[in-house]
């Protein structure tokens, strides 16, 4: 689930 | 995914779901600080920027045109919508909100995971979520007593990120190498300015009566 930005969480 | 980041995320939902239902049913907006919702409209807008250039699931796309939409129009409906402005309390929502904006900004740039143009703005807008909430909180201390639903609104804003917290708790215990200090002592802190304002809600909660 990991975003290229690192950031999967909202 | 683990169910205290779902509670959280339904609890933030519901919090803007509440407003919505406020200023679109009742036409009302009382109590309601514009400048908080600004700052959460920038907030959004600072964070969610890789929307498109990242997809990470649908749920989480979907979630964030949610937040998007939903802050943007609020701070549309308590701007122009004239029923609604006309219940705004602009004498009383004096807190100079452009002055949170350029200090998180100048610490965004100073303190980062990565010095990239997307993460700084992303940091910038963890640091501008934790102070988000205090010309609210202001105009809540100037109002005194304030209806069920913003009540409402302020509790469960406040409690997302508080089922954040426990999130980050679970993901630092299951995940190998999941450490973000900064996001971290964002949230506690954001959750902390809640603090007093959780006493007294559960106190008249408890009492039965609105939120003063």
């Amino acid at each position: 689930e990991e975003a290229e930005t690192g950031h999967d969480e909202l | 995914m683990n169910i205290f980041r779902l509670a959280g995320d339904m609890t933030h939902l519901a919090s803007v779901l509440v407003l919505l239902l406020k200023i679109h049913t009742i036409k009302s907006c009382a109590g309601v600080s514009l400048r908080t919702q600004e700052l959460y409209a920038i907030v959004f807008a600072t964070r969610y920027l890789d929307i498109f250039t990242s997809f990470v699931s649908v749920y989480n796309t979907f979630m964030k045109l949610v937040f998007l939409g939903s802050s943007f129009s609020i701070v549309w409906y308590m701007r122009y919508h004239k029923a609604v402005h006309r219940t705004y309390d602009r004498e009383q929502d004096t807190f100079r909100h452009w002055f949170l904006v350029l200090p998180c900004l100048v610490l965004a740039l100073l303190i980062h995971e990565k010095f990239t143009f997307l993460e700084v703005l992303w940091t910038f807008s963890l640091y501008l979520e934790a102070v988000a909430i205090l010309p609210q909180l202001v105009l809540l201390q100037r109002t005194r007593n304030i209806d069920n639903l913003t009540g409402q609104y302020i509790f469960l804003l406040g409690g997302y990120r508080g089922l954040y917290i426990l999130n980050w708790i679970y993901r630092y215990f299951t995940e190998p190498h999941f450490v973000h200090w900064i996001t971290w002592i964002a949230g506690l802190v954001q959750t902390l300015l809640y603090a007093d304002f959780f006493y007294y809600y559960f106190l008249r909660f408890i009492g039965g009566r609105g939120v003063e």
